[in-house]
C-alpha cells in the first residue's frame, strides 16, 4: 500500500510498476 | 520506468498472465453501473437490503475479475466507494491475500484501506519511500482528530 500527499507521484509509480508487469494503462493482461 | 527497472526485479513463476490496473474511474464505473442496475430492477428490495445487496454486487464484480493469479494495481479505489463498500473491498483483499495467488499494489488516501491487515505500507514523499504504520499517517491522525472533536477540529482547520 502506498500513501502520500497529492502530487508525490503515487500514480506515476503505479504506472511504472504496471508497465514493468506488462499492463496497459487501465487495462489487464 | 527505466530507472525503476534498475531497482526492481520482477519474480514470478509461472509467468503472470492475468491481472488488472484499476484506476479510480474503473471503480466509479462499476459503482455507477451497479447503482443503475439496482434502480432498474422491478423487484427492487427495500433500502436496507439494497445497500447490503449493492456491496455484495460490487464485491462479486471484482472477485470475478481478481480471482485468477495475477498482480492487481489499484489507484485510489476509495474515490468511488462509501465506507461500507470500503469494508467490503477490505474483505475481498483479505481473501485474495489468503488465496496466496494474487498480489495487490494499491495507492490510497483512505485510512480504512490503509489498515488492511497484513499489508505492507509505504509512505511516499519528496524524500522517497519509507515503511510506515497507518496510525502514523497524516490521513489517519487527521481523521482521528476530526472524529474525537469535530467542532474543535473544524474551528482550528478553518481558522
Amino acid at each position: 500500500i502506498i500513501v502520500g500527499e497529492n502530487g508525490t507521484g503515487k500514480s506515476t509509480l503505479l504506472e511504472a510498476i504496471g508497465a514493468l508487469a506488462g499492463y496497459d494503462e487501465a487495462g489487464g493482461g | 520506468g527505466a530507472a525503476l527497472a534498475n531497482t526492481f526485479r520482477g519474480h514470478w513463476l509461472p509467468k503472470v498472465t492475468a491481472g488488472w490496473f484499476f484506476r479510480a474511474e474503473s471503480f466509479y464505473s462499476v459503482a455507477r453501473y451497479l447503482d443503475q442496475a439496482a434502480l432498474e430492477d422491478p423487484f427492487r428490495p427495500p433500502p436496507d437490503f439494497l445497500s447490503w445487496s449493492h456491496g455484495e454486487g460490487f464485491i462479486r464484480f471484482f472477485e470475478e475479475r481478481c480471482r485468477r493469479q495475477g498482480i492487481y494495481i489499484l489507484d485510489e479505489p476509495e474515490s468511488a466507494l462509501s465506507p461500507s463498500r470500503q469494508i467490503e473491498l477490505l474483505k475481498m483483499l483479505q481473501r485474495m491475500d489468503q488465496s496466496g495467488t494474487a498480489q495487490v499494489i494499491m495507492a490510497t488516501h483512505s485510512p480504512l484501506l490503509m489498515a488492511c491487515p497484513g499489508a505492507r505500507l509505504f509512505r511516499v514523499s519528496r524524500f522517497g519511500l519509507e515503511p510506515a504504520d497507518f496510525r502514523d499517517t497524516d490521513h489517519f491522525r487527521m481523521l482521528r482528530d476530526f472524529s474525537n472533536d469535530p467542532d474543535g477540529f473544524l474551528d482550528e482547520a478553518l481558522y
